[in-house]
């Protein structure tokens, strides 16, 4: 069902922000808002990895995924217990 | 833990160990179902400040407190996120919107790495000791990623991304989702960042074993580590009306069994469905096993459900047998109904007199808590096994510590079986699992970052690989439960944890990130897939030869592939591998010693005798690796050794053919 929202990491190269921002934060904003006004954040990364984890449609992702500045977009996975 | 300080040998060198000062500067973090803190292993007295680095919280949320957190417990957070967007809001009436845990298992492995130390500490008498973690002054931070739906990997993203924030030095893992890719992986990606800020992260390997190729978090900058037992059991031996006793173990304390012989039925003829034989939730057909004991198959179901779907059948009590996934490895259960479990052989020699006897008859007979049982360790027959089927040229697991039948501190909120009809409270619970294993390398990797606070992530484990035994007192190789026969590193990679020998490794092999990105060039990452770990541009130099063979792992796997059709016989394979060995002791001379059990690999090393005058003085040596043809499948297990006499430096060797 493209129209399914699934959860996402978007993997961010900082290294090509637009030099217009400021704050990463706000770059991925922007990237996000270019492809879903809708979606929200439900993590910024900033230590481990940098990036950003929301919820897309499949084409959204597609979408998002052709921006400039975006290394991989992956699909929620669940751990278990060992 | 009650024993495993024992068993480790941490009891009679406590003194080696830093007691104050630096050993109380070790922040602990662990990612896993929360926190109990009312639990008396997180009693903080005696402890100092909490440590000026330190820059996390303890979050309030359901039946959670800042207060909640206090010189032991220095933080507390929980990541929901992403766990609410699949599956709706959290069901607070369930489960708490809160750092507090629901379910046990991070009150336990948070316990076991850091617990406090408590006197008079059991599960219902079993395991009566006086309980601590392994890092006993180390401080703990508790981040809940998991939750009843699972832990999902945004969410534990979150808190690595927190947690080094935070500034933790230790992070403990004990979970993991399938195999994929070091750049789809968020464990090993998160894992990897906080190796960049110096923290070692200690993960479970799994418990898919015996099966090959069943490891999970097998990147080169996660230590891995699997289970094998201690010398403690809790013996309850069946014993048949035809005269015979069986060996089985259980936790189970509560009304005895009558003191005569009882009937006795086999669960797959007392149920109409096909799978029977497990005791699956309303399979049995009470008119048939009322008033009876009843033998159910281990598989598929939790085994202390089992127990209960017995008892909700009108059963009084159990025989759980092994099949041959599990052969004779025992797990004791703190069941609902007199219980327990055998291995496979037991069981089918008990399903033969069942089959033979229309009036059989048994009962238990509960022995209560045994210790010195030899041969220990064994390999845990759960514990996941190599190869690696990620980078085959890493040899994985890393090491095996305890996690078979390990009592450590529990949940309030749920009894020991963690089963919705259980209402007992126990302060301690003793479960199994690589989950066990891993916050015991976790808390002793606390240990060693006490006494050696500018040894790097890398260095740490070597320390514990390059000191770990494989082989008893006796001489004789540790064995692997699941075959009954000697284990080799795919079972138990460098060997079991020695943490008095960790100490002082006299020499390690040390990593930096950049061996890292390098190694990541050795096994053709693109720009962008490396970028995703590095967080930066990192292009690998089209110039220069990256080879996995050269990463200073402190352990040799060489991979090599059978020629199609399997001829090849009498051809031979060269490979070399390079290491840097790094001095961290007395100025000495270390001799190399090497070990292969066929003929079939010559293994040499250039120089054979490395010198070091000072500390931190590196040397490096050459490994050549020179292989015949063998047919796919074949694998020939080895061992290096350097000694100076005092210290012996020991690196697993596998070479496998496929």
């Amino acid at each position: 069902n493209d129209e399914e929202r699934r959860t996402y990491i978007v993997h961010m190269a900082t290294s090509q922000m637009p030099e217009s921002f400021q704050e990463r934060a706000h770059w991925y904003d922007s990237s996000l808002k270019s492809v879903s006004e809708s979606a929200e954040m439900l993590y910024k990364y900033s230590n481990v990895i940098h990036g950003f984890s929301t919820r897309l449609t499949a084409e959204e992702a597609r979408s998002l995924q052709g921006r400039p500045g975006i290394l991989s977009i992956l699909e929620e996975v669940r751990y278990e217990l060992h | 833990t009650t024993r495993t300080p024992e068993f480790l040998g941490l009891d009679k060198s406590a003194d080696l160990f830093p007691e104050s000062g630096s050993a109380s500067e070790v922040i602990i973090g662990v990612l896993d179902t929360g926190i109990w803190p009312e639990s008396k292993s997180f009693d903080d007295t005696g402890l100092g400040p909490i440590p000026s680095s330190w820059k996390g919280e303890c979050e309030t949320g359901t039946n959670f407190t800042s207060s909640s957190c206090n010189r032991k417990l220095i933080g507390a957070r929980f990541f929901s996120k992403g766990y609410e967007a699949t599956l709706g809001p959290i069901d607070e009436s369930k489960e708490s919107k809160s750092p507090r845990d629901d379910d046990g298992h991070g009150t336990h492995t948070a316990t076991t790495a850091a617990g406090s130390v408590v006197e008079g500490a059991s599960l219902f008498g079993f395991a009566e000791g006086t309980a601590r973690g392994m890092a006993t002054r180390a401080r703990i931070a508790a981040y809940k990623v998991c939750w009843i739906g699972g832990c999902f990997s945004t969410d534990i993203l979150a808190a690595l991304d927190k947690a080094v924030e935070d500034n933790v030095n230790i992070l403990s893992l004990s979970l993991g989702g399938g195999m994929s890719d070091y750049y789809r992986d968020s464990v090993a990606m998160g894992a990897f960042g906080a190796m960049e800020k110096g923290i070692l992260v200690s993960c479970s390997a799994g418990n898919s074993g015996p099966s090959p190729y069943s490891l999970s978090n097998v990147a080169p900058w996660i230590t891995t580590v699997g289970a094998g037992t201690l010398d403690r059991d809790f013996p309850a031996f069946v014993s048949l009306g035809n005269g015979k006793n069986y060996s089985g173990v259980s936790l189970y304390r509560g009304d005895p069994l009558p003191g005569t012989l009882l009937p006795f039925v086999y669960a797959g003829n007392a149920s109409n469905a096909p799978n029977g034989n497990l005791c699956m939730t309303n399979t049995l057909i009470p008119e048939k096993v009322a008033g009876k004991m009843v033998m159910c198959d281990r598989g598929v179901n939790p085994r202390v459900q089992k127990g209960s779907v017995v008892k909700a059948a009108g059963g009084i009590g159990m025989v759980l047998a092994n099949t041959g996934t599990n052969g004779e490895e025992l797990v004791a259960d703190a069941h609902l109904l007199p219980a327990t479990a055998v291995g496979q052989k037991s069981g089918d020699a008990i399903k033969s007199y069942l089959f033979s006897d229309h009036d059989a008859t048994v009962t238990i007979l509960f022995e209560g808590t045994k210790v010195g049982i030899q041969p220990s360790p064994v390999v845990a027959a759960f514990s996941s096994r190599g190869p690696n089927s990620i980078t085959p040229d890493i040899l994985k697991p890393d090491l095996i510590a305890p996690g078979v039948n390990i009592l450590a501190g529990w949940s309030g909120a749920v009894g020991p079986t963690g089963l919705p009809t259980d209402k007992r409270h126990v302060d301690f619970n003793i479960i199994s699992g690589t989950s066990m294993s891993c916050p015991h390398i976790s808390g002793l990797a606390g240990l060693l970052k006490a006494a050696h606070p500018e040894w790097s992530p890398a260095a740490i484990r070597s320390a514990l690989m390059t000191t770990a035994y494989t082989n008893y007192k006796s001489g004789q190789k540790i064995q692997d439960v699941a075959t009954g026969k000697p284990s080799t590193a795919f079972d138990h990679g460098a060997g079991h944890v020695d943490p008095v020998s960790a100490l002082n490794p006299g020499l390690i092999y040390d990593l930096t990130v950049d061996d890292y990105l390098n190694f990541l060039c050795a096994i053709n990452y693109s720009a962008p897939q490396i970028s995703i770990l590095a967080k930066r541009n990192f292009t690998c130099d089209t110039d220069k030869k990256y080879s996995v063979a050269d990463l200073n792992y402190p352990s040799f796997a060489v991979p090599l592939q059978t020629p199609l059709g399997g001829g090849g016989e009498g051809s031979s394979t060269v490979v070399k591998h390079t290491r840097t060995l790094t001095n961290v002791g007395s100025p000495s001379t270390y001799k190399v010693s090497i070990f292969s059990e066929s003929e079939s690999v010559k293994i040499s090393v250039e120089p054979g005798s490395l010198s070091f005058s000072e500390l931190n003085e590196k040397k490096s040596f050459k490994v050549t690796f020179t292989a015949t043809s063998m047919p796919s499948n074949t694998n020939i297990f080895g061992r290096i050794e350097w000694s100076d006499g005092k210290h012996v430096v020991g690196s697993p060797i596998v070479v496998s053919w496929t």
